[in-house]
């Protein structure tokens, strides 16, 4: 892990660029860097181990575990082009329809090109029923049919799909508030969760998805996308600590099972392998 | 337009007359962490840092401008000098897209088609990704609204005999341009990057293009030298720059690796591409 075992100045030098790599964000390593200066440790071995135990720390201090308690219960799915929704999604309807759930999944990314025709295989082949209209119909239009659909005919649980939207577009966050809109009017407390979707590749810009996102709507949880990668998906520590949001999955391949509950130990032990 | 570390490194410098050592590292420090809060890889920072010290300590404050004023230009300059000479253009033939999942190279062939049709070249475009559900509808989809051919392989479930009937149909028509998409792949996938190595070798491409996130973290770098390693990048579409990412790969590729930024996404609909302006790139990373 450490290239360096002598604690000098080259050593703290390379400790901010370590945790830097774990795409932690600047600040962060910085001032993670001058906590474990003010230790005054004598090996590298025992830096690493403070880390591991901060991390575990940080992490373990916003978990959440995800339960549908309602029924239906809808859970959104939300976050930034391309970060992994509609794959979970499929992911995330198997598991509950090998459990048995009656599950309903709902695309409301109606603005991509095949975006329906890509939710609609993985309905298919995770056994959940659809609810879907033409490219270019009103996201709330097919949010509401079904909604409808759910509430009347005894489902479980509704997965509803987005569209990829960067959290730099204002107009995009007040159409995903109106879709949490529609759904109080089925339930009044809203989706039980709402799942922002995030890719590991992604590095410091994560953080500020996070924050965009959960002011503009109640995220509830977060699902890490792409941890299969090499990308160590550091930018959850930040997160977890600045805005208290827990990681609920984590997504770690692009097949049907792929899908993980996250485990703060397996995940701090991975990042510093 | 000065904002945050910068205007830092450069308040910290005014009022003095030439560039002293302990200035010019003191300014140095808040450009390298301005750097790496914009993704650019730490090791191309630490030489970027390097060149920079040695000329910003020979310069003379220049006339008009004060000493950090005067640090701040040679930055910038430095920056927008890595960074240039980067024309939008692709060679005729076949122009294969690769990349990690997610990136935008399904949209980013639609935009592409969409700028050559515009430019009066003859398009025709094709995929060959088999794997992802509805892959192939949406870049027949796009090939719809650009208004070009669209070669259709669906239930064909070997991407290399797609390459070669793709290859062979485009010039019995005689195109252009023939546009081949490539599924997602994690670039530590040994098989898919065999594959990918396949397909280069069957089609004989003009150009290799890979396309990458403007927000990718600390492994952008990495990844995409393990691409270039295989496959002998020609150009790279850094997409999804319509966002806050202030795109440190774009220095981090140059510096360490030379391949040219050919053009930048900037949307999610077909005319959002732009050629790679490295002045404007090199403000943008400043930040
Ligand atoms: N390796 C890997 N790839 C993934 C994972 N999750 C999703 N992907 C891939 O990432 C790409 C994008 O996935 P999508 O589900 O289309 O992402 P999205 O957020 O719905 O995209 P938009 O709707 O366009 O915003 C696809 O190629 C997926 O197979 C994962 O955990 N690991
Ligand atoms: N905002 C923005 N979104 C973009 C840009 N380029 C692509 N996208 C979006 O990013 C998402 C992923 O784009 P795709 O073209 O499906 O990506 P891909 O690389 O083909 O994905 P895979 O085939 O699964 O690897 C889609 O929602 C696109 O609309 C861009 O420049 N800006
Ligand atoms: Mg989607
Ligand atoms: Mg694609």
């Amino acid at each position: 892990f450490f290239k360096r075992s002598k604690l000098g100045e080259e050593f703290y030098e390379e400790l901010e660029e370590i945790l830097i790599k774990l795409d932690i964000g600047v600040d962060t390593a910085i001032s993670l860097t001058e906590e474990v200066r003010e230790k005054n440790f004598k090996s590298a071995e025992e830096v690493k181990e403070y880390l591991k135990g901060r991390f575990k720390e940080i992490l373990s201090s916003c978990k959440g575990k995800f339960r549908l308690t309602r029924k239906p219960s809808v859970v959104l799915f939300v976050g930034i082009n391309g970060s992994g929704k509609t794959t979970t999604i499929g992911k995330l309807a198997y598991k509950l329809t090998k459990e048995g759930k009656k599950v309903l999944i709902v695309a409301c990314d109606t603005f991509r090109a095949a975006a329906t025709e890509q939710l609609n295989e993985w309905a298919n082949r995770a056994n959940a029923d659809f609810v879907g209209d033409k490219e270019g119909t009103d996201p709330g239009a097919v949010l509401y049919k079904g909604l409808k659909k759910a509430f009347e005919e005894n489902y479980d649980t509704v997965l509803v799909d987005t569209a990829g939207r960067l959290h730099t577009k204002e107009h995009l966050l007040r159409e995903m508030q109106k879709l949490v809109k529609i759904v109080k009017k089925f339930d009044e407390k809203g989706p039980e969760e709402i799942l922002l979707v995030l890719d590991a590749t992604i590095g410091q810009n994560s953080i500020k998805q996070a924050k965009l996102f959960s002011s503009a709507v109640d995220v509830s949880g977060i699902v890490l996308t792409k941890l299969d990668g090499t990308a160590k998906g550091g930018a959850i520590v930040a997160i977890c600590k600045t805005l208290k949001i827990p990681v609920k999955f984590i997504g770690i391949g692009e097949s049907i099972e792929d899908l993980e509950p996250f485990d703060v130990e397996k995940f701090v032990n991975a990042m510093f392998e | 337009l000065l904002t945050g570390r910068i205007k830092n490194a450069v308040d910290k410098l005014t009022g003095a007359k030439r560039l002293s050592e302990k200035q010019v590292n003191k300014a140095l420090r808040e450009i390298r962490l301005a750097l790496l809060e914009a993704d650019v890889d730490p090791a191309v920072v630490k030489s970027f840092i390097k060149r920079l010290r040695e000329k910003t300590l020979k310069a003379e404050v220049i006339k008009g401008l004060n000493p950090g004023e005067t640090v701040l230009k040679i930055v910038y300059d430095e920056l927008t000098d890595i960074l240039g000479k980067n024309p939008p253009e692709l060679k005729k033939g076949v122009v294969l897209l690769v990349g990690l999942q997610g990136t935008g190279k399904t949209t980013t062939i639609g935009k592409l088609a969409n700028w050559l049709k515009k430019k009066g070249h003859s398009v025709a475009v094709s995929s060959t990704d088999i794997r992802r559900p509805a892959a192939m509808l949406q870049l027949k989809k796009l090939a719809q609204s650009v208004g070009v051919k669209y070669y259709d392989f669906e239930g064909y479930n070997d991407p290399i005999q797609i390459a070669r009937e793709a290859v062979k149909k485009a010039n019995e028509e005689g195109v252009e341009y023939l546009l081949l998409d490539t599924a997602g792949r994690l670039h530590i996938d040994e098989e898919l990057m065999e594959e990918l190595k396949k397909l280069k070798q069957e089609v004989n491409p003009s150009e290799v293009i890979y396309v990458a996130d403007a927000m990718q973290g600390q492994e952008a770098l990495p990844i995409l030298k393990e691409f270039h390693e295989k496959l002998g990048l020609t150009g790279v579409v850094l997409t999804k720059m319509d966002g806050d990412a202030r795109g440190g790969l774009a220095l981090s590729v140059k510096e360490a690796v030379g391949v040219p930024i050919k053009f930048v996404g900037v949307g999610e609909k077909l005319e959002d591409l732009e050629p790679f302006y490295p002045d404007r790139m090199a403000q943008r990373i400043l930040g």
